[in-house]
Parts: C-alpha cells; structure tokens; sequence
C-alpha cells in the first residue's frame, strides 16, 4: 500500500483484498471500499500514505461500537446460555469462563445440557474438574430442558454466583434444534426468573460469510446478546465480526486464544483492528 | 443468484447490438462477486476469472442469444471441472491393513468422520478398527470409543500411553496380528502453525506409513482454507480431502480454493451429525452450490 502518488483504482483494489481476505465478507468490505471512494471523490482523502489509518480508524469506528463486558453483578444467580454451530468451542469456552469467574471469586455451576453427542458430558465433567466446580448432568439421550430445569432448582439452593449452560452444537438450518433450544431458554426463564441473562453465540474464527447466516438465525430464533469468536490463535482474522456488529448490532464480549484454561480474553477492538492489518 | 445478475448486465445491452468488453467486464465482475461470497479465496477467484474471460470474450458468449445463460454455463463447467473428479474411491495398501490417517484443525469433524468411515468400510463387508490417537482433548478417547460402539467397530486405544506414535505403533501391531483390513486413525485437532504438533504428524506418518491422509475441513472455513490446506499439504502430502457439515447453509467456497492450490480429490463430504451422514462427493452439485 505504498509507492503511490495519489489514490487510484489499483490501491483501492490492494485493500479490498486486505478485507477481503480478513474474512471482512463481500458486503462489509464493498461498504467500507465505497465510503472511501467518496472521501477521496470529495477530496476528503488524497494522499496514499493516509489511506491505510484511514482504512484502520474506519473500521475501529465500527468495532468499538461492539464491545461487551459481562457484568455477573447484575444478577443472583446470573445465567449464561452458550450456544452456537458444531465444533466452535463452546465446552472449551466455558472451562475458560468458569475458570475466569472463580479467580474473581464466584461460585460457578456448570451445566451439561448437550446431552446428544458422544461424551460432551464428560467433557465438560473434565472442565469442570479444571476450573473447580461443579457440573450438574443427567444421563446422555434425556431432554436438555430436564438438565435445565433441575439446574435451576440447584442455583437457588447451593447459591451460585453464576450458572454456565453448555449446549449441543447445532446448524442454524435446523428448524427442530432451533426449537429445543428455545424451549431450554424458556424453561430457564420459567424457573428463574430473567434467565438466560445472557445468551452468548460462539463463532469460529476460521469461519466465512456463513457466520452473518448463523448470527441471524440464532438471533431471530433464540435472540443474542453477545458473541464469543474463537481460535483467533490461528491464521484466519476473523474479520466477519465487522458485518455483524454493523448490520446486526450484536456486540463481541470474549475472544478465544488457544485451548487451555486461560486462554480467553476480553473483545477489545483496538488490538483486533491491529491485528486484521497485521 | 449469479444467473439472474447476469441476465441483468447482458440486458442492459438490448439494442447495443455487439457485446462491449465493458459489458464482459461487469459480467465478470458479477462472476467474481459470486465466488467471493461463497467464501472462494481471493486469489483463487482472481485465477479463476482470467480462465473465464478467455471463454467470455469468444464465439460462444459473443454471438448468443441470451449471452448471460451463455456465460453462467461457462462458469459452471470451468468450476466443475476444476472441483475434479465423481467419487474418487479410497486408496488401499497392497497388504491390509490400509491406513487411513485423519487430520485437520480443531473441531472440523475428524472424530466424528473417523466412526463415520468405519461405518461404511464395515458395511461393504471390511473389517476396521478405529484408533484413538488424541491424547489430549478432554474425553477425546471416550468419544471415538462410544461412537464405536454405536456401529460395533473395534477402537483401540492406551490410557496410560500419553505419546500418539506408541499408540498407533501398537495399534498397526494389534490390527496386523487379528487382520483387519483399515486402520482408522483418529488425531487431535491442531493448528497448522502448531510446528511441534504438525512434527507430530510426520512421525505418524512415518510409522504407520498410511495409504490415504485426509484433511477434514469444515465447509464454513473461509479464506483461511487456503493457508490451512497449503500448510497440511506441504507438511504432509495430503491424498485427499473430507468437506464435513455440508447439511447447513455454508456456500463451501472453501472446496474450490483448497482444490485449487493442493489438486487433492475430495473425496467425500459429512452431510449430519448421525454415522450414516458421508456421502461421496460430486464435482457438479458442489459447483452448483458454490454458485449458489
Ligand atoms: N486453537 C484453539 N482451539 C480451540 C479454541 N477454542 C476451542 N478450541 C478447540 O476446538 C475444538 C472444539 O471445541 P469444543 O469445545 O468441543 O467445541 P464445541 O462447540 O463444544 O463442539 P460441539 O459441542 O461438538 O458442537 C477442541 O479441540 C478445542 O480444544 C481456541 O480458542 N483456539
Ligand atoms: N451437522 C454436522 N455436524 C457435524 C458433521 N461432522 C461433524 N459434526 C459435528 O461437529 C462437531 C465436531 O466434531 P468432532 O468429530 O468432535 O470434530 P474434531 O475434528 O474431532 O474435533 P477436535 O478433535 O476437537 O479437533 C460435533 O458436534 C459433530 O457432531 C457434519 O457433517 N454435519
Ligand atoms: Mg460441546
Ligand atoms: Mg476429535
């Protein structure tokens, strides 16, 4: 992006590919593209060598909006629903968030509400054992609303600080999971009142456009109130999270850095925009 | 969808008479904007359009009646072609067991996949074993053991062993000694950037020797699947790859570009959660797809 004298098409073409291959998507990055074109139509931005912090401050802009913090505080017990596609990380992701709300020194409760795929609730058992506390579970094939309900009725009694729900990772596509998983959300609401207080989508990091689909969905559905983007550890940016704090207005609490205990951290947009430019 | 924009750019010509390169070059824009919502790597796309606008800009589209119909069938064809062959087969050893070895980044289906092979050697009349080679993710072994179950597959595994080259070691011995015709190998999750991890493959590769090494990647991967796949390939020679979660909505773009850059097959693709849900892969559905 340097070399130029002025800003011409062929610069504009070098940043597009930046975005796009971030994973910005074709929308987002267009969106951006054409905003720039105007500035630089109206002589608001003419030298090359300020396009790229333009470029930046553009898109810290729109990622600062979509910061989240999780305030436990709000609520006795307070009630996170983990939800999201196959194989994003959301066991792993609740090892880390339990693990992060004992060092502050609450009382956590798990909950293995996958009750479908193949040892999920040991899984989370071994998590569980990690972070130093508890699981409440049922026998693999039962109702996850069953595991929700008796989670609840738990909370209350042993006063926890926080309730982790884990759930079964399902396509958005899937009009049947979709159900269950509103009736798990209704079920906890019923038993304790204004749970879920919060309903956060883990995304994958690698993923692509598919990402806008699956953030759409499960908020039509089931409604979000955050995201959580995993396995930023490796190559992919995971810059899709632009479009969605954008159109969707669903802002990012946690990102996911490797598969250990501690490796998850807060959303904070400056250090992510360096890191798509990187 | 692409057909329509086409037919939207080329109308806009009624009257014109002669296709304009001005008009070609919208219509490949429209093709480029395609690929690249359907998650096809960028530099890919760039590749594939240049082999677009040689056929774009001759007879066949150029003297047509309906010239965007011409050129969304050019696209189709060129993606076909280049998305490879129909069902290309698995490999087998010249003395059993075949080994077919697994591997991919973290949660892309490789276990799951594993129980789903087992299941479709073991109803074609062979005789696998799965092995349990992911010593570290919480309950891997478990799960690869209950998926077993579920389709009456032998599964070895070593809870004391904490090094996957001793298991798969003693695992070719055992499969050897009660001549079983593949050998399954289920590995952890990693990154590709992972050097000690990615070390770790080549030892297995070295000791089990295996007739097949499948990278399973989930059809959601955007432009990542490039660096991923190229990383996999160099490292290991890859012979093929396994697109899983194709039952939901994800374009799959990643095929073509992990096609493009390693030339493996793709040899089959995970269409559910249930064991029975592997399906041989099709060139042209996938193109189609991609297409959307
Ligand atoms: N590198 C890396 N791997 C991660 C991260 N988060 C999770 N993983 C890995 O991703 C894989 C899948 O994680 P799970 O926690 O089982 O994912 P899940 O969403 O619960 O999966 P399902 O319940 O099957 O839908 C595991 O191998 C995790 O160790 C991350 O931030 N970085
Ligand atoms: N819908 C759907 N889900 C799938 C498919 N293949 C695998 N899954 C699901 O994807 C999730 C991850 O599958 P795993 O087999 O655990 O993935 P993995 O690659 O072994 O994960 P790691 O060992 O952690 O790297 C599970 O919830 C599977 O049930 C598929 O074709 N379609
Ligand atoms: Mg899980
Ligand atoms: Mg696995």
């Amino acid at each position: 992006l340097t070399g130029k004298t002025r800003i011409d098409e062929g610069l504009l073409e070098q940043l597009e590919e930046v975005l796009i291959l971030a994973d910005l998507g074709v929308d987002a990055t267009l969106k951006v593209i054409s905003s720039i074109q105007s500035k630089v139509k109206k002589k608001e931005l003419e030298d090359p060598a300020q396009l790229k912090s333009h470029l930046k401050r553009e898109i810290l802009a729109i990622l600062k909006n979509g910061e989240k913090a999780v305030d436990i505080n709000q609520a006795t017990p307070f009630v996170i629903m983990v939800i999201g596609v196959n194989g994003t990380g959301k066991t792993t992701t609740i090892g880390k968030l339990a693990h992060n709300f004992k060092k502050a020194g609450k009382q956590v409760l798990l909950v293995a509400g996958d009750t479908f795929r193949a040892a999920a609730i040991e899984q989370l058992e071994i998590w569980g054992q990690r972070a130093g506390c508890e699981v409440i579970k049922h026998e693999p094939g039962v109702d996850p609303s069953a595991v929700i309900y008796d989670a609840m009725q738990a909370a209350r009694s042993r006063k926890v600080d926080v309730v982790i729900i884990d759930t079964a990772g399902r396509l958005h596509t899937k009009k049947n999971l979709m159900d269950e998983l509103k009736k798990m959300k209704r079920i906890a609401g019923r038993e304790l009142s204004g749970a879920p207080h919060e309903v956060l989508l883990v995304l994958d990091a690698t993923t692509g456009q598919n990402a806008i689909s699956q953030a759409k969905l499960f908020h039509e559905n089931i409604g979000l109130t955050g995201l959580i983007l995993t396995k930023l550890d490796g190559t992919a940016k995971g810059g899709i999270i632009t479009g969605i704090i954008n159109e969707l207005k669903i802002p990012v609490a946690y990102i996911g850095v490797g598969e250990k205990l501690m490796d998850l951290r807060p959303f904070k947009a400056e250090e992510f925009v360096e890191a798509l430019f990187a | 969808n692409l057909s329509n924009k086409l037919q939207i750019t080329f109308k806009k010509l009624k009257g014109h008479g002669k296709l304009s390169e001005q008009n070609i070059k919208e219509a490949l824009r429209e093709v480029r904007l395609a690929l690249l919502e359907a998650d096809v790597n960028f530099k890919v796309v760039k590749d594939f359009v240049d082999r677009v606008r040689e056929r774009a800009i001759g007879q066949e589209v150029m003297k047509s009646l309906t010239p965007g119909q011409q050129l969304v069938k050019i696209v189709h064809e060129e993606l076909t072609e280049l998305m490879g062959q129909d069902r290309v087969r698995l490999a087998s050893a010249s003395m059993p067991p075949t080994v077919i070895l697994l591997v991919g980044l973290q949660g892309s289906g490789k276990t799951t996949t594993a129980a789903k092979l087992a299941n479709l050697l073991m109803k074609e009349g062979f005789k696998p074993m799965l092995v349990a080679a992911d010593v570290y993710r919480p309950a891997a072994i478990k799960q690869l053991e209950v998926l077993g179950t579920q389709i009456h597959a032998p599964v070895y595994s070593n809870l004391e062993e904490k090094d996957p080259r001793v298991i798969c070691k003693e695992a070719l011995q055992k499969a050897k000694s009660q001549g079983l015709t593949h050998l399954l190998v289920d590995t952890a999750g990693r990154l590709h950037i992972d050097q000690a991890l990615m070390e770790e493959l080549k030892d297995l590769k070295k000791i089990l020797a295996p007739s097949e090494i499948l990278l399973v990647v989930d059809a959601m991967t955007g432009q990542d699947a490039v660096t991923v796949a190229e990383r996999f390939n160099k490292d290991l020679a890859i012979t093929g790859v396994i697109l899983t979660k194709l039952d939901g909505d994800a374009r799959g773009g990643a095929a073509l570009s992990i096609k493009a850059v390693t030339q493996k097959p793709i040899k089959f693709i995970g269409t559910g959660e249930k064991l029975e849900g592997l399906e041989p892969f099709h060139p042209e559905r996938m193109a189609s797809r991609i297409l959307g």
